[in-house]
């Protein structure tokens, strides 16, 4: 210990013993006689544990005589020229740092080493981090279609980004399903950055024509259709989606998805049973020649194609949205939308603008729950998994002790939901949406659910109507 | 309402949900092929259907966006990124909503696996007229457990179907609901 605090002549040999150490050695200044003695256990020691040191080497002359004789056991033609006379005592390093690497090969080999190990590491963190990914990481796609699950994975593929599958396969569903979505429609994205922890809503519901009144709607709507038509947001909204998180380029998604109407697909169980429905409607003559051909709704599995909807996507994937919202698509179905006694214009296409939003959010037993905010009914959701918190459900529970709290936790949150409305137009749907969001409120609300029986609606909340298919 | 669920390896989670409102939407197809939605009916308005107490809140007004049951929903840890990521949509409306909060149950408070999880019989309470609805998968007992609450039970073939993706660490799986015949779930 007292060597390490305070390094003697001796435990300063004995570490220049190190065959890496040793050339510091050959330029130790002379040790005075009187130096060793305070370390003279110490020598002692040391020279019964040393195999090498003899005892004249406690002289450091003689041993640095020795230890270079020892060093250079290869050199033996030299040594004849390397008399006791040579050896003389120096104030300085003789040998100077420029030349240090010529005479020590092992510290070349080690610095080499640490170079090149410092190197790779470096190379290999920068490959990690900018480089593209060796392995591919996993993944999931689901959608109402097996067809459009597959363009979306095959688009994961290609490298493009969870947002150019999610684009490719939602305009697909309008291809393959056109009973649920399509360009004509509208919708809602949620996205979700895990390594920045930003998460965007991306609204694209459709909205009401600028000159519509409420007065226009009291009459027989089945013989105006026209007036059920909002803004198409659909490839606006999708657009700016692409904007924001796209990868690959937009007319190589929106060709993909092309490809698919041109190409054609199978009709799924699901279309054919909403075909079948339609068929006792009635339709136009325009959508019965294009669904309905003969007269008959086609069965689940035969071969359609739609080079309708291929030729218009073509027009969009290399001119844009604009060929939607400002082109010759706008004037055809503003026209369409007023022949049925709408009053669409083509000046709410033009203004039609995606509105980003940031989600609605709670903690529900240490999971963030998001959903779309105000006008959607995604806080209503939050409502229930409030109150829902309050009974502590793990999997010690059986489902069948849960089945009534979420029954009542579930209908308050819907009478709370039956009064929302677009924020932008109602600034009072600010403060129904902060008693949605609130823990103390659902808190009250819990203490209303009586375990043993259930109760209507207005004995929580009041209720207006959910207006029937809403979404 | 149409759904898309992507979990892909940029760390990016999307859910997409997209409707024309009514099936084929106002039944309009325009000359190059585009069928017209029929939104406006999410609005609501006095007279609109006879004996109903009309939301104020979503009066129709130009340019504003109705009330809408389009509900995709993304679950991640609340403390750091390990842990449990969802990301789920439901169609059919409002009972989109008794959907997604028991899914979401099963997965987060129950620790249920995400098959079982969509596989498990729903419920969806109605508000007019007060009514528990329950889907085909739904067991007798149950009912008779809720019925012995009061409640008016009332089975239904479907009442919403679910589709979801989970990563747990870095492990991705999806699922579709297994009463859909034409979902498809995909994992790499």
């Amino acid at each position: 210990l007292v060597a390490d605090k305070e390094p003697s002549p001796e435990t300063t040999l004995g570490s220049a013993y190190s065959p890496v150490d040793y050339m510091s050695i050959t330029s130790f200044p002379k040790l005075p006689e009187d130096d060793v003695l305070p370390g003279e256990n110490a020598m002692k020691s040391r020279k019964e544990d040393d195999n090498v040191l003899s005892e004249q080497d406690t002289d450091p002359d003689l041993f640095l005589k020795s230890a270079r004789l020892q060093r250079l056991p290869s050199s033996a033609s030299d040594l004849a020229t390397h008399e006791d006379g040579t050896f003389r005592e120096t104030t300085t390093d003789p040998f100077t740092q420029e030349c240090a690497c010529q005479r020590d090969g092992l510290t070349v080999i080690i610095t080499a080493c640490l170079t090149f190990a410092t190197g790779v590491t470096i190379a290999l963190i920068v490959q990690i981090y900018c480089g593209d990914p060796q392995v591919f990481n996993q993944g999931a796609v689901v959608t109402d279609v097996a067809q459009c699950t597959s363009l979306g994975f095959g688009v994961l593929e290609k490298q493009g980004s969870s947002v150019d599958a999610a684009i490719a396969a939602a305009l697909c569903l309008g291809i393959v399903h056109p009973h649920t979505s399509g360009i004509g429609g509208g919708g809602v994205m949620l996205v979700h950055e895990i390594r920045k922890n930003d998460t965007r809503v991306i609204d694209f519901r459709e909205t009401a024509p600028s000159v519509i009144t409420e007065d226009m709607l009291q009459t027989t709507l089945d013989a105006k259709p026209g007036l059920l038509v909002g803004v198409p947001g659909m490839l606006s909204g999708l657009n700016q989606a692409h904007q924001l998180y796209g990868r690959l380029p937009w007319k190589d998604v929106i060709t993909m998805v092309a490809d698919v109407a041109r190409n054609g697909f199978n009709v799924t169980h699901e279309l054919a049973q909403a075909l079948a429905d339609a068929k006792n409607q009635n339709m136009s003559k325009a959508f019965e020649d294009l669904f309905l051909p003969n007269g008959q709704a086609p069965l689940s599995g035969v071969f359609s194609r739609r080079m309708d909807l291929a030729i218009i996507l073509d027009a969009v994937a290399v001119k844009g949205i604009s060929e939607f919202y400002s082109g010759n698509l706008t004037q055809e179905i503003v026209a369409a939308v007023q022949e049925k006694g709408g009053v669409l214009t083509e000046e709410d296409l033009n203004k039609y603008s995606t509105v980003l939003r940031k989600p609605a959010e709670i903690n529900y037993q240490g999971h963030h729950v998001m959903a779309p905010p105000a006008p959607h009914a995604g806080i209503a959701l939050l409502t229930a998994l409030n109150i829902l918190e309050g009974y502590n459900i793990t999997n010690q529970l059986s489902r069948q002790s849960t089945f009534h709290w979420i029954a009542e936790s579930v209908k308050i949150a819907l009478a709370m939901a039956s009064e929302i409305g677009d924020p932008m137009f109602d600034t009072s749907v600010s403060e129904i949406v902060a008693k949605m969001l609130s823990k103390p409120h659902a808190s009250q609300f819990r203490q209303m659910i009586d375990d043993s029986q259930t109760f209507s609606a207005d004995h929580y909340t009041q209720t207006f109507t959910l207006e029937k298919g809403a979404g | 309402a149409a759904q898309v669920v992507v979990m892909g390896p940029d760390d990016v989670i999307v859910s997409v949900m997209s409707s024309l409102n009514k099936p084929f939407g106002s039944g309009i197809l325009t000359p190059s092929g585009i069928l017209l939605n029929s939104q406006i009916l999410d609005f609501s308005w006095p007279n609109k259907t006879e004996g109903t107490t009309p939301n104020p809140h979503n009066r129709l007004q130009p340019g504003k966006r109705p009330l809408s049951f389009l509900m995709p929903t993304v679950v991640r840890p609340a403390v750091g990124l390990c842990g449990t990521y969802v990301a789920t949509g439901s169609s059919n409306g409002e009972k989109a909503l008794s959907g997604i909060t028991q899914v979401l149950l099963n997965v987060l408070s129950s620790r249920k696996n995400m098959s079982d999880s969509l596989a498990y019989g729903r419920l969806h309470p109605q508000l007019e007229p007060n009514t528990l609805l329950v889907d085909s998968e739904f067991l007798d007992e149950d009912i008779k457990f809720l019925q012995s609450k009061g409640h008016k039970v009332e089975r239904k073939e479907l009442l919403s179907l679910v589709e979801s993706t989970r990563r747990n660490n870095d492990v991705i799986i999806g699922v579709k609901d297994p009463r859909s015949a034409d979902a498809l779930a995909l994992n790499i």
